[in-house]
């Protein structure tokens, strides 16, 4: 599914170079479920975006369904991100003056797969099965941080994605909400055969996964199978 | 330091109550380093915006100091803000627009206890401290999350305050950087006798803490010492 050659990411501040990604070389095949560990500041989230089609590399082949993406025009690549990719942005990123249920509603109007009535079925569903029946009316600024975060989750998987990509979903949540969080994530990725990369700073976290990848400085230094799941 | 009787917060939305705060009772000494826990939407950082005096209870009493807080001004309760206390906030809550350095530096502009050449060394320690020398002219949105939360730690300690309140301090950072910024409280707790109040979830970071308390739909439920420091 994701096929990574070389990958730089290089942001220019005035006179200053930020080499946040300095050549990442990796496979990802359909139905993995990958987690993403290393220092903070070491270029996961840099990573997530341009797997993400939400930013270009500076240099380097990134393949997302044997498709070049830097071949992409902008309507293709929004495109893409609408109908076969769901997002958990590490700020969450929720419209504010928008209520839970619209907020993870939203995706589902960009990608015309579903009429209103199904849409709103969704929504609720996707919103109980993160615990937040009793909030779907509220704003953001209702909310608290772990609420916010769990509204974001649900509206990445509502829109039936091929590819899920969750950055430091459980970062604002308790243990026992963050054992129910991945347990949907494991359970989508194996009935669904939905292919997940998250990242995570949290051990007990990254062994519901099947494979950990760490950067460091931007690059890639470790890639192994998680034993004993 | 903190003396806290039946207070209780309900937020009211339209016909809906939200009662966040169902009554805590707790007293808290100068000097002490304690951790709130609880799952996710049960009122910790509620407790904490009142505590921080940024938000009043609905009902019940709060003695900082012994002054009954709910008596005082909107400027009086600013200034015990701008000189007393440090906050990390759940979200960082940092100047958009704004650098690292500048963030930092704000508190010591209102508390007016520093000149502009202490205030710059002072915020140059603080990012130092922890471990952003490299980004203290970075807005923040050319900064990492754990970044950014880095930057708001720093922004906390930085006015010498007497008491820290810490609201998932650690959500963003890998392990070895949690680790570096608890040392740093602990060291503010033990050399300068700054009280200090963390939310975390995780139990590795509570055990910084010389004493527990755990709440549960708007309650506190646990309330004891670590042991094995
Ligand atoms: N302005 C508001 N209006 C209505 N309800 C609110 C408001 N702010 C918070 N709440 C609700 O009050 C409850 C407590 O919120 P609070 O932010 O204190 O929880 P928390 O323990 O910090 O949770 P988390 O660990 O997820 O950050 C939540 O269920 C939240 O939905
Ligand atoms: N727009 C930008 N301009 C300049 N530097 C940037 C920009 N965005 C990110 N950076 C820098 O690139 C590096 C990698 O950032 P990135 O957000 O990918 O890190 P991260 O691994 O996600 O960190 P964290 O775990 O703290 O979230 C950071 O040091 C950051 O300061
Ligand atoms: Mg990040
Ligand atoms: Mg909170």
């Amino acid at each position: 599914l994701i096929m990574v050659n070389n990958l730089v990411k290089t942001y220019i501040m005035g006179e200053v170079k930020v080499r946040a990604l300095r050549g990442i070389t990796l496979d990802i095949k359909s139905g993995e479920f990958v987690a993403v560990m290393g220092p903070s500041g070491s270029g996961k989230s840099t990573f997530m975006n341009i797997l993400g089609c939400l930013d270009k590399p500076t240099d380097g082949q990134y393949l997302l369904d044997n498709v070049d993406v830097s071949k992409l025009t902008r309507n293709e690549l929004a495109k893409i991100r609408n109908v076969k990719l769901g997002f958990v942005f590490q700020g969450f990123n929720l419209l504010a003056r928008t209520t839970a249920l619209e907020n993870v509603e939203l995706p589902m109007l960009y990608s015309d797969k579903f009429d209103s009535i199904e849409r709103d079925e969704k929504a609720k569903e996707a919103l109980r099965s993160v615990g937040l029946t009793k909030r779907i009316n509220h704003v953001p600024s209702q909310m608290s941080g772990g609420e916010q975060q769990r509204v974001a989750i649900a509206r990445s998987l509502v829109n039936d994605p091929v590819l899920i990509l969750a950055d430091e979903p459980t970062g604002n949540l308790d243990t026992s909400t963050s054992v129910e969080i991945m347990n949907i994530f494991q359970k989508l990725n194996e009935e669904k055969n939905i292919t997940i990369i998250m990242v995570t700073h949290e051990h007990d976290i990254s062994q519901y996964s099947q494979r950990i990848i760490s950067l460091r400085d931007g690059k890639l230094i470790e890639d192994y199978k998680v034993e004993n799941r």
